[in-house]
């Protein structure tokens, strides 16, 4: 070796200038790339216009039908299986993803008739402690990341950030706006058991005794402005409209001949809230949809968990509170996997998700089902009218439809949950 | 598939789980 590397003769050539400018074309190249992931591009509104950014494999993932493969994917997982392949199948399933087949209910598997009823499985009863934490999670899975929102911007991954109004959605009220969401504004028949039990100031949430304080805290929350100014009760948001559908900006004014119904019930509220000594929502908890940023002395944080294939898919409420309304952005079904969230920059603002905006005792709460291509469906228990990964192809991102849930229970203005109570899920396709 | 929560706390709040970190239903996540 050494009198090789010493006898060898060293024989110098002249790099051909094509490999000089290649190199330079190349790291130009890669110098605008970086530039352009850096670039925010906003509309005349100031909003940021949301656009797939990331190295080249997520463009040639942005290039496949992803909402088309998701729905042949839910079709196949929705087909009926023989009884007899179902207890093989699914142990297959549940070894290479990593089910515990002990806590699941119903435990014997040929009750499950597709591997979509097996995904959307539920737990035998006790099978999740619950900590008495303020806040616990609401989901099985991995935590991929957590902070604070600074300046309105969410951290996907290190380094890596996206805009909360593009995740949660900005309320516009200018209709003339070509990019104004269509938010539809459905309204749902009282869904909740939801009751004042006594003037103790306790609402008896699906059977268990909560104070208000802890439902809704003791002080008046607020809501961080541009985010999401909270449902504020006008005449033409009149709550007791049963399913009649509304769009903002071109009101449809279906409140009118709701007018008396909706007086007559909130003169109802306010006396039986009068009598129980019960605050109505109407009066401290109505907010500004002002710029009213969050209370002082508080923050604003998030955290993202991410469910892996086997992992039980029915989510719950991560606390005490109340859903005031709901947004449904039809986006694009990326996979949402670590490996996308560290490359695909807006990743949680391009996919279809909805989100579930409401309020708990420290000011406002939201949760956000995010969907990805082999799991492209949300389920909202309270909520009938959602339909996610429908066929057609997406509207431009920020776009969303709104439900509000006020009629759920007119005292809180919304769907209350308690810690742990389950929500919903996500199913296959 | 992808939960994201988004909600304002007092400043005391801590978090009580890592990146990376498996996590089920009803575990702790955070307290003030």
């Amino acid at each position: 070796l050494i009198s090789a590397w010493t006898q060898t003769p060293t024989k110098w050539y002249p790099l051909p200038l094509a490999v000089g400018a290649l190199l330079l074309v190349m790291i130009q190249y890669r110098k605008k790339v970086a530039r352009a992931e850096k670039e925010v591009h906003v509309d005349h509104e100031g909003q940021e216009i949301i656009k797939l950014k990331g190295p080249w494999q997520v463009h040639v993932l942005g290039a496949l039908p992803l909402r088309n493969m998701s729905r042949v994917w839910g079709y196949m997982n929705s087909v009926e299986l023989p009884i007899w392949i179902r207890p093989y199948g699914f142990r297959l399933y549940a070894y290479v993803f990593g089910c515990n087949l002990e806590e699941i209910e119903p435990s014997d598997l040929t009750q499950y008739a597709s591997l979509g009823d097996f995904f959307y499985r539920k737990l035998k009863a006790g099978a999740r402690p619950v900590d008495n934490a303020v806040i616990v999670s609401p989901a099985d899975g991995t935590v991929l990341h957590f902070g604070t929102v600074e300046n309105l911007r969410v951290e996907q991954v290190k380094g890596i950030t996206y805009s909360l109004d593009a995740l949660l959605g900005v309320e516009r009220f200018d209709p003339g706006s070509p990019t104004s969401p269509t938010s539809t504004v459905v309204e749902f028949p009282p869904a909740g058991d939801m009751s004042v039990v006594n003037d103790r100031e306790f609402a008896n949430v699906n059977g268990i005794e909560y104070s208000l304080d802890q439902l809704l805290g003791a002080s008046t929350p607020s809501t961080p402005g541009s985010m999401t100014p909270t449902l504020e009760r006008s005449n033409s948001d009149s709550d007791i409209a049963s399913d009649i559908p509304k769009k903002h900006g071109a009101q449809i004014d279906a409140s009118v001949e709701q007018e008396g119904s909706l007086q007559e019930t909130l003169a109802h509220d306010a006396s039986v809230a009068q009598e129980m000594g019960v605050r109505p929502a109407l009066g401290e908890h109505k907010r500004s949809t002002s710029g009213t940023s969050v209370k002082e002395g508080n923050a604003l944080y998030f955290t993202v968990i991410y469910l892996a294939p086997g992992d039980y898919h029915r989510f719950h409420s991560p606390t005490a509170w109340v859903v005031e309304k709901r947004r449904h952005f039809v986006g694009e079904l990326f996979s949402v996997s670590p490996y996308m969230a560290k490359r695909l920059q807006n990743l949680f603002v391009l996919n279809e998700r909805v989100a579930l905006l409401g309020r708990w005792r420290y000011g406002f709460f939201g949760m956000v089902p995010v969907g990805a291509t082999n799991v492209g469906s949300i389920k909202v228990n309270f909520d009938a009218a959602l339909r996610t990964n429908v066929r057609g192809r997406p509207p431009p991102p920020g776009t969303y439809t709104e439900a509000v849930y006020s009629a759920a229970s007119p005292l809180l203005n919304g769907q209350p949950l308690t810690p742990a109570q389950e929500m919903g899920g996500f199913c296959l396709g | 598939s992808t939960i994201v929560l988004v909600f304002e706390a007092p400043k005391s709040f801590e978090f009580a789980v890592k990146a990376g970190q498996k996590v089920k239903v009803g575990n702790r996540l955070g307290d003030v």
